[in-house]
């Protein structure tokens, strides 16, 4: 974390919105700031008042390109987002959001609540963070509101400037912690290739791994992919340089960094039966071009090349796929073996000749 | 006319150079202090503001304006400097 000093010299600060956005209701906007406060407000001793009239600590308006007075100025849809001031008179403790851009309540557009809270980390004398999980990170990155958007690089940076909340026992909303890498039971949502990597996905977190080098990095999907949500059941890499994530009912399709437009679509545009309602794991045998979805205790193939379900599906995986009779958390191939995991195992299995090689670790891509 | 078309790989390195300069002027240009005394630091060159730039956001650290450098540039943001406060 970084920090600007000096913070505010008293606990009490005063808040004013100026002025809305009509891309939401005013009610939306009020609860929106009021809960980005509380974020902080939520592990120091300060305590936020709104005002509706004269100059607050922290004024806090919609605007775009040159706005007032303000020395900065916004640059139109997407780029800078917002942007605030150290603590101090004038300017100082003001947060100013750029209107051009679509503010909302949820995953579309820009999140007003989490960008307010970034914001409001300047407000208080908080400097940028180069921990990517880090609220104070400089790029957007949606984390569903739901969740306490405050790492503990966060806490740490702002209890340095204000202290923690006095004699509040540490009921502290729990922190999104990260996943421990070797931790020997882990167990992963759904993996897939990218290219020359290999991603594991599990909750809010992927890792990324070089085959190869002992490089193993953990990353916000979000970070990434913004757009997506945590939780993903399956993934796969396709024949044409694109991956399909899966969550529920729908999936997405990326190419490089970018989610294709008009995603997600509903998973029975692939040719499942209105009866499946999720995907457990896929993967994409890049030697046939056909991709097997793995549900329950059977498995359906899908033609990569003629887009279509092949007949004669599902079929139970335990028949085509010896020694795989467990449920299929998630599945990929690499050269030319499958590697299905279910909790803390994984089994290296041959298609060839039909046959489960080994057991090993789930963690053993990890280098632990 | 016989205006010679402009070759679009021309055209994007431009353009990548105009996203650089603007992205690191904005954030990673320290704002000279009126207060200071004496000496004054060096003004920084595009590649030490980049490898700043690169080392802050956990990338190779190269002084280019490589495809992944390129690509984190081009993500929403806060419009707060990276560096200088």
């Amino acid at each position: 974390y970084g920090v600007t000093l000096p913070g505010w010299k008293k606990n009490k600060l005063t808040y004013r919105i100026v002025n809305y956005t009509p891309d939401m209701s005013k009610e939306d906007v009020d609860k929106a700031i009021q809960k980005a406060l509380k974020v902080w407000s939520t592990v120091t001793p300060l305590i936020f008042t709104r005002i509706r009239e004269g100059v607050a600590d922290i004024m806090i308006a919609f605007g775009t390109k040159a706005h007032g007075h303000c020395p900065r100025y916004f640059d139109g849809p997407l780029g800078v987002l917002a942007h605030a001031f150290p603590p101090g008179n004038g300017f100082g403790g003001d947060a100013h959001f750029d209107e051009d851009e679509d503010w909302t309540t949820g995953s579309a557009g820009f999140n007003l609540f989490l960008v307010a809270a970034h914001e409001f980390g300047h407000a208080l004398g908080l400097s940028h963070s180069n921990d990517q999980r880090a609220l104070m990170f400089p790029n957007y990155a949606y984390v569903s509101p739901s969740e306490f958007p405050l790492s503990p690089d966060d806490i740490n940076g702002i209890q340095s400037i204000y202290g923690s909340r006095p004699n509040a026992p540490d009921k502290r909303p729990a922190t999104p912690t990260s996943p421990k890498t070797c931790d020997s039971q882990i167990s992963f949502d759904a993996i897939t290739t990218l290219r020359r990597e290999i991603i594991f996905l599990k909750g809010r977190h992927l890792w990324r791994v070089y085959p190869g080098n002992s490089e193993v990095e953990l990353e916000l999907i979000s970070a990434f992919w913004p757009t997506l949500p945590p939780g993903i059941q399956a993934a796969y890499e396709n024949t044409k340089d694109q991956i399909l994530f899966f969550k529920g009912n729908k999936f997405w399709v990326i190419s490089g960094y970018r989610v294709l437009l008009g995603y997600p679509k509903n998973i029975n545009t692939l040719g499942f039966p209105k009866g499946v309602k999720k995907i457990d794991a896929a993967v994409c045998n890049k030697d046939t071009g056909k991709t097997d979805f793995f549900i329950g205790d059977k498995y359906w193939r899908y033609d990569e090349n003629s887009q279509s379900m092949e007949t004669g599906y599902p079929r139970r995986t335990v028949n085509d796929f010896p020694g795989i009779s467990q449920k299929v958390d998630a599945v990929f191939q690499q050269k030319g073996f499958f590697y299905f995991f279910h909790g803390s195992k994984q089994w290296e299995f041959d298609p060839t000749v039909k046959k489960v090689i080994r057991e090993i670790k789930s963690s053993s891509w990890f280098n632990c | 006319s016989n205006a010679l078309p402009i070759h679009p790989e021309k055209h994007n390195n431009e353009e990548d150079e105009k996203l650089v300069q603007d992205y690191l002027n904005q954030f990673y240009t320290v704002e000279p202090d009126p207060k200071q005394l004496g000496w004054k630091t060096h003004d920084e060159s595009t590649a030490e503001k980049l490898q700043k730039m690169q080392q802050f956001f956990g990338l190779k650290v190269t002084g280019k304006p490589d495809p992944a450098t390129l690509e984190m540039m081009k993500k929403p943001r806060c419009g707060v400097p990276d560096v200088g406060l």
